[in-house]
C-alpha cells in the first residue's frame, strides 16, 4: 500500500451527497455509499455520519466532464472517478457518464469504486498489490467483496486499530479480532546505535516492521524505533530462540523463522503447529544456517540468501526450487555477499542489510538504487532512528 | 455517450502516463508531447508496468496499452515526488 501524507485528525467523519446520478434512486444510492464507507469502519474506530446539509468533511457529487476542480470526466469508461486527499478537503466525484449499479454485473459497480475512493478522501494513495481494493483498476463486479489485507494494514497505519464496539451498518464477517499481547517491557538501550548489525527483520502479517537482535526484538516505526523496545523475543513468540538466522511473512500470513538446521511457523505470535521442524523437511532444496530470506515483491516468491548465493522457492511448484539453482547474489547488482537480511518493506522497496549498513533496491531496474546520499547507507541512522549517527557512509558505491 | 478513447497511440500513452503521475505534467500538454528524452519515456513504461503487475520490458508494448484502456480511478499512481515513500 502506499499513503499519501495527510490524515483526518478525527474518526468521527460527516458526509452529504450533495449531486445524485441521474440513473439511481437516491435512497439505494445512500444505502450504497454507506455500504461504501462502513468498509473503512471495519477494521478502525473511524465513524461516518451522513448529514443532508451544511458542512461536513467529505462531500460527494455525480457529475459529468468538466465540473469546477480542473480535472473533467472523459466519459463512458477510461476514469471512473476520483476523490481529494484529506488535505486537499476530502471530497469524491463519480464520473456520472458512468453506468453506475447496484448488486449486478451490468455496468460499473457504484459500492466498489466508492469503497475505492474513500480510502484516498481518508488519505490512501494506489496499491501495487492488485488484490487491493486501493489498486487503480476497475476489476469488475464482485459479488462477494472482503477488503484485502494490503487495505487493512493501510488504513490501520493511518488510523489504528478497531477498539470500539461501533458495528459498521454493513454486512461483514465479524472480524477475528486477535487478542492484543502487551509483554513486559524491556528498558530501551542504545546499544543498537552502537553496533546497528540485525540478525533477520521481517513484516508481520498486519504490515508491523520488526528487527532481530540476539534475544531482543525491535517494533519500527516509519523511521525509528518504537517507544519501549527492545523487548525480548520469546516474550512476544513464545517457543521461538534467540540469534534467529532469517525470517519473511508468506501471502498466506504465517511468519517463517529459521534457525540452523531448523525453522518455525508462527500467526501472529502463536506458535501454528508442532515446531520447530527441519528445514529440508519443510523446505526442500534450501540449505541450513541461512544468511537471509524475503518475499520479493517483484514476483511474490521466497528468496533465500547464504555465502554467496541465492535459492528461489516457489511452494506451487513441484519441485519448488528449479534445479538452476543456486544462482551468484552477484545477480542482484550492487548487493553483497554474506547477507545479514533481506526485507520487502511495507514503501515496496525491497532492502538487503549487511553489518552496519542497508542497501535499497530497484526492483524494476534489479539493481541497488542510485538515491542521495548514496547506498549503502548507515542502518542506525536511517531505520533505528541513532540521532548523533550519520546519515550516509560517506564513499559512492562502485 | 460519450466513451473514453483506449489507449492505442504513443501521444494517448504520452498523456495517460503523465496524467497518472508517471511523467511530469507538462507531458499532458500537445503542444510539448514528444519532448521526453528516451531515457524519462523508458522510466516511465517501466515504472508503470512495474506498478501494473506486466512484465517490465520499457517498451509500449501491446499488453501495456490494453492495460492503461481498463477503467480506473482518476487520481494519480504516483502522488508527489517519490519521495513520499518512507524516509528509508
Amino acid at each position: 500500500y502506499a499513503l499519501q501524507g495527510s490524515r483526518w485528525r478525527v474518526k468521527n467523519l460527516t458526509y452529504k451527497i450533495s449531486k445524485y446520478p441521474k440513473r439511481l434512486k437516491r435512497v439505494d444510492v445512500d444505502a450504497e455509499i454507506a455500504r461504501a464507507f462502513a468498509v473503512w469502519s471495519e477494521d478502525t474506530d473511524l465513524t461516518f455520519t451522513r448529514k443532508t446539509s451544511g458542512p461536513v468533511h467529505i462531500e460527494i457529487k455525480f457529475v459529468e466532464s468538466e465540473h469546477g476542480d480542473g480535472d473533467a470526466f472523459d466519459g463512458q469508461g477510461g476514469t471512473l472517478a476520483h476523490a481529494f486527499f484529506p488535505v486537499f478537503g476530502g471530497d469524491a466525484h463519480f464520473d456520472d457518464a458512468e453506468l453506475w449499479t447496484i448488486g449486478s454485473p451490468r455496468g460499473t459497480n457504484l459500492f466498489q469504486v466508492a469503497a475505492h475512493e474513500f480510502g484516498h478522501s481518508l488519505g490512501l494513495s494506489h496499491s501495487d498489490q492488485s488484490s487491493a481494493l486501493m489498486a487503480p483498476f476497475y476489476r469488475g463486479f464482485e459479488p462477494v467483496f472482503k477488503l484485502d489485507e494490503d487495505d487493512k494494514a493501510a488504513i490501520q497505519s493511518l488510523y489504528g486499530r478497531k477498539t470500539n464496539q461501533y458495528t459498521p451498518t454493513n454486512v461483514y464477517p465479524p472480524s477475528t479480532q486477535r487478542p492484543s499481547y502487551t509483554p513486559p517491557k524491556v528498558p530501551l538501550d542504545g546499544s543498537v546505535c552502537k553496533d546497528s548489525k540485525v540478525d533477520t527483520i521481517f513484516n508481520s502479517e498486519n504490515g508491523d516492521t520488526f528487527a532481530f537482535k540476539g534475544d531482543k526484538y525491535y517494533k519500527l516505526t516509519t523511521d525509528s524505533v518504537e517507544e519501549g523496545y527492545p523487548k525480548l523475543i520469546s516474550k512476544n513468540w513464545p517457543g521461538l530462540p534467540a540469534n534467529i538466522d532469517a525470517a519473511f511473512t508468506y501471502k498466506n500470513g504465517k511468519t517463517y523463522f529459521f534457525k540452523g538446521t531448523q525453522y518455525w511457523r508462527y500467526h501472529g505470535s502463536q506458535m501454528d503447529g508442532a515446531y520447530p521442524k527441519e528445514i529440508s523437511e519443510g523446505f526442500t532444496g534450501i540449505p541450513d544456517h541461512l544468511d537471509a530470506a524475503m518475499v520479493w515483491g517483484g514476483n511474490g516468491k521466497i528468496y533465500f540468501f547464504k555465502g554467496s548465493k541465492f535459492w528461489r522457492f516457489d511452494p506451487a511448484k513441484k519441485p519448488p526450487v528449479k534445479a538452476s539453482y543456486p544462482k551468484p547474489i552477484s545477480n542482484w547488482e550492487g548487493v553483497p555477499n554474506n547477507l545479514d537480511a533481506a526485507l520487502r518493506y511495507t514503501n515496496g522497496y525491497t532492502y538487503f542489510f549487511k553489518g552496519d549498513k542497508y542497501y535499497r533496491f530497484h526492483d524494476a531496474r534489479f539493481a541497488v538504487d542510485t538515491a542521495t546520499p548514496p547506498f549503502p547507507r548507515p542502518t542506525a541512522h536511517w531505520w533505528f532512528g541513532c540521532k548523533n549517527t550519520p546519515s550516509s557512509t560517506g564513499f559512492r558505491r562502485r | 455517450a460519450v466513451q473514453s478513447a483506449p489507449v492505442s497511440t504513443t501521444s494517448q500513452a504520452e498523456i495517460y502516463l503523465s496524467q497518472f503521475g508517471y511523467l511530469p505534467a507538462s507531458a499532458r500538454n500537445p503542444a510539448s508531447s514528444g519532448l521526453q528524452d528516451k531515457h524519462t519515456w523508458v522510466s516511465a513504461i517501466e515504472e508503470f508496468q512495474n506498478f501494473a503487475g506486466l512484465n517490465v520490458t520499457g517498451e509500449l508494448d501491446e499488453e501495456t496499452m490494453k492495460l492503461m484502456s481498463l477503467p480506473r480511478c482518476g487520481v494519480r499512481d504516483r502522488v508527489g515526488s517519490s519521495d513520499t515513500r518512507s524516509k528509508r
